[in-house]
């Protein structure tokens, strides 16, 4: 299976 | 006091049909730089970011830096309302909470005005660090578009695999399974129908299709697209408009467990 990945786990808030 | 002319108002039309079905509202920026927007889709999976320079546009006026929080379903409708080749000039007021769109015909013989209301929108910026990509691939943006909507009939989600033979892009699903490859094309006349691949090191990622089917709605906006990729990192799928800026999409992988 593969797991989706958020956009919050590789940018963070500025 | 912000004021923005865009002699050509189509190309207003087309980015909010490049990013109104992966995001409903969104706060536009309006700096000295240009009209820029960032948002998330409601899973944050996707990001998108949008900039109109302030060089593009006929008359730009932005006394200070505004965030005008905007439903894109609302704002699409009222941006469908205006011709294909009429000038459209944004108006805003500080502290006020509508903003104005107003469509000139070419000839001038029709003006209208649409009003409409803003909204309040809690949004979070985020900082996209600079990335030396592993591997760039430019190709024809129909031609992306058409691979994305092939694949998404026989399964749920794209590998995309960069190699030295070129870029390949593959599915599978309950009905069989599915692999295009494109070749690099630099040789051919017309630079909008060239594939290029630029290779630092063989990547291989997985993305869900349904948001790669999205990003294609920004095809209208440009020839061709270009494609970042790193392993383990968000894809960047780059629509750039013509002198002005980009529509830029960014994507999650899916990762194996």
């Amino acid at each position: 299976m593969n797991r989706q990945k958020s956009i919050l786990s590789f940018f963070q808030k500025a | 006091m912000l004021e923005l002319r865009l002699v050509q108002g189509s190309l207003l039309k087309k980015v909010l049909e490049a990013i109104r079905e992966l995001v409903n509202d969104a706060n536009f920026d309006c700096s000295a730089t240009g009209f820029s927007l960032q948002a998330m889709d409601s899973s944050h999976v996707a990001l998108v970011a949008l900039l109109l320079r302030s060089e593009g546009f006929e008359h730009y006026r932005c006394d200070r830096n505004i965030s005008m929080g905007m439903s894109l379903n609302n704002m699409a409708k009222m941006l469908r309302c205006a011709g294909n080749d009429d000038i459209i000039t944004v108006k805003g007021d500080d502290g006020s909470d509508t903003v104005t769109f107003m469509f000139e015909s070419p000839t001038q013989d029709k003006i209208s005005d649409f009003e409409m209301k803003l909204m309040d929108i809690d949004s979070e910026h985020l900082g996209i660090p600079e990335a030396e990509y592993h591997a760039i691939v430019r190709m024809p943006s129909a031609e992306f578009a058409r691979i994305c909507k092939d694949l998404s009939s026989i399964g749920d989600t794209v590998v995309i695999s960069v190699t030295k033979e070129g870029v390949k892009f593959s599915t599978k699903g309950d009905i069989g399974t599915a692999n295009i490859v494109c070749r690099q094309n630099s040789s051919v006349d017309k630079p909008e129908e060239a594939t290029t691949v630029e290779m630092n090191e063989p990547v291989s990622l997985t993305f869900a299709l349904r948001y790669m089917n999205s990003f294609t709605k920004a095809t209208p906006l440009s020839n061709q697209v270009t494609i970042s990729l790193s392993n383990e990192l968000p894809v960047v799928v780059e629509y750039k408009i013509a002198e002005m800026g980009y529509v830029r999409f960014y994507l999650a992988p899916k990762i194996e467990e």
